[in-house]
């Protein structure tokens, strides 16, 4: 099974043609293993890329360097999922 | 884990494969007289493909079509899909009644049974088809792009370990040939309603095209009326548009191609997450969620049934 313990999903809401830019160019990193959850869609639109652990320092450093604001969704996914899984065990239960 | 009955079946909790399927045969086996489940084809790891019918009698009378759970992370979808079957049941003789009798309705809860197995199984974040290609170093298709509308256009990938990858050639997911050989068999579907999460949208086609389709002031006229309705029961904030104008270019999607089957209203949703938690959406959140997307699933049914073409 697939764990995400470590990934995190961030948020960018880019508000300039620059700022969408260089979220673009992270779609183009595939050894990154980025997940886009929300694809970029233009300027004001959310996009939130789940972020595998060991490409957290990089992809954060890409975007503080290039001044595009983000913030943490999810702090750590695998919390999220094992509370999900959790969950249902204990309705089935 | 099979409920006693569907009245105690727990739509406030996300399921497994098995129990949905448990579930769609106590709707069936409850219901003789309104349900019955076909099914109308098998996956890539040959799992039997359901889909619920809703009918009060006649023969190919004009339909509805829904489906959840295309892109099987999507959980809440699928969530929804069984809330929906349960509420056509409880609603066919009150605010169904005036459709029912004209026309059935078709519902098929999970659309892409191996992907949603396999985030059970393997990876929450499954999002394709399981498929597998000699030559290829990843597994699955994206099952909206691989539809025979603008296939293999911009806004689809051709890179085998993309999750837009739009597959081999249009149609050879037996998920998507599936529903497109039922489609073309029963031909008399009016309204086809594909619903993903999440983001909060009302979509109508194009996503291949920036042309705008024929009908599209009806289709936003129709789309404003259903977001409005939604937004009245919580407040959740969508927006509508065509694909390509409200997201962006999505080339081999589901909707172009209903649409260019002649499915005047063919509608794309994606759910919400209001919230911060995107496929994670908490179970707590799953009949809010179907209560809303039902509001707005009424009022397109019913402009469908008033303007039967």
């Amino acid at each position: 099974t697939e764990n995400f313990v470590g990934h995190q999903v961030l948020r960018i809401v880019p508000s300039s043609d620059a700022e969408l830019q260089k979220v673009q160019e992270l779609q183009e990193l595939e050894h990154l293993q980025l997940d886009f959850w929300l694809s970029p869609r233009g300027l004001g639109n959310p996009v939130d890329i789940r972020v595998p652990f060991p490409s957290l320092q990089p992809v954060k450093a890409h975007l503080e360097a290039n001044g595009v604001p983000y913030s943490i969704m999810i702090e750590d996914v695998q919390a999220l999922v094992d509370l999900e899984q959790m969950q249902m065990l204990r309705r089935r239960r | 884990f099979v409920p006693l009955s569907t009245s105690t079946f727990d739509y406030t909790s996300y399921h497994t494969l098995e129990e949905i399927y448990a579930f769609m045969d106590l709707l069936v086996a409850e219901n003789p007289n309104l349900v019955s489940k076909l099914e109308i084809g098998r996956t890539t790891e040959n799992r039997p493909i359901y889909v619920l019918k809703f009918s009060k009698g006649g023969t190919n009378r004009p339909a509805i079509w829904i489906d959840t759970g295309i892109h099987s992370r999507e959980w809440v979808t699928q969530a929804s899909g069984i809330w929906f079957a349960k509420k056509i049941v409880q609603e066919q003789d009150e605010g169904l009644a005036n459709i029912l009798d004209q026309m059935d309705i078709f519902l098929e809860i999970v659309t892409n049974p191996d992907g949603f197995a396999f985030t059970h199984t393997s990876n929450r974040m499954w999002r394709k088809t399981r498929s597998k290609r000699s030559g290829s170093l990843c597994v699955g298709v994206d099952p909206n792009r691989n539809w025979d509308a603008g296939f293999g256009g911009s806004g689809a990938s051709s890179n085998p370990c993309s999750e837009t990858y739009h597959g081999p050639y249009a149609n050879s997911e037996p998920e998507v040939k599936a529903i497109v050989d039922f489609v073309k068999s029963h031909k008399n579907i009016k309204a086809f309603i594909s619903i993903h999460s999440y983001s909060q949208l009302l979509l109508y086609p194009y996503g291949y095209t920036t042309t705008a389709v024929p009908d599209k002031e009806e289709l936003h006229q129709v789309a404003k009326e259903a977001v409005a309705a939604l937004s009245s029961l919580y407040g959740t904030n969508y927006k509508y548009g065509s694909i390509i104008t409200t997201i962006y270019q999505a080339s081999g999607g589901t909707i172009d191609w209903t649409y260019n089957q002649g499915i005047k209203y063919s509608f794309t949703f994606e759910l919400r997450d209001t919230g911060r938690y995107g496929f994670l959406l908490p179970a707590s959140q799953i009949v809010p969620t179907a209560q809303e997307t039902w509001k707005a699933l009424e009022v397109i049914m019913a402009h469908t049934r008033g303007h039967l073409y």
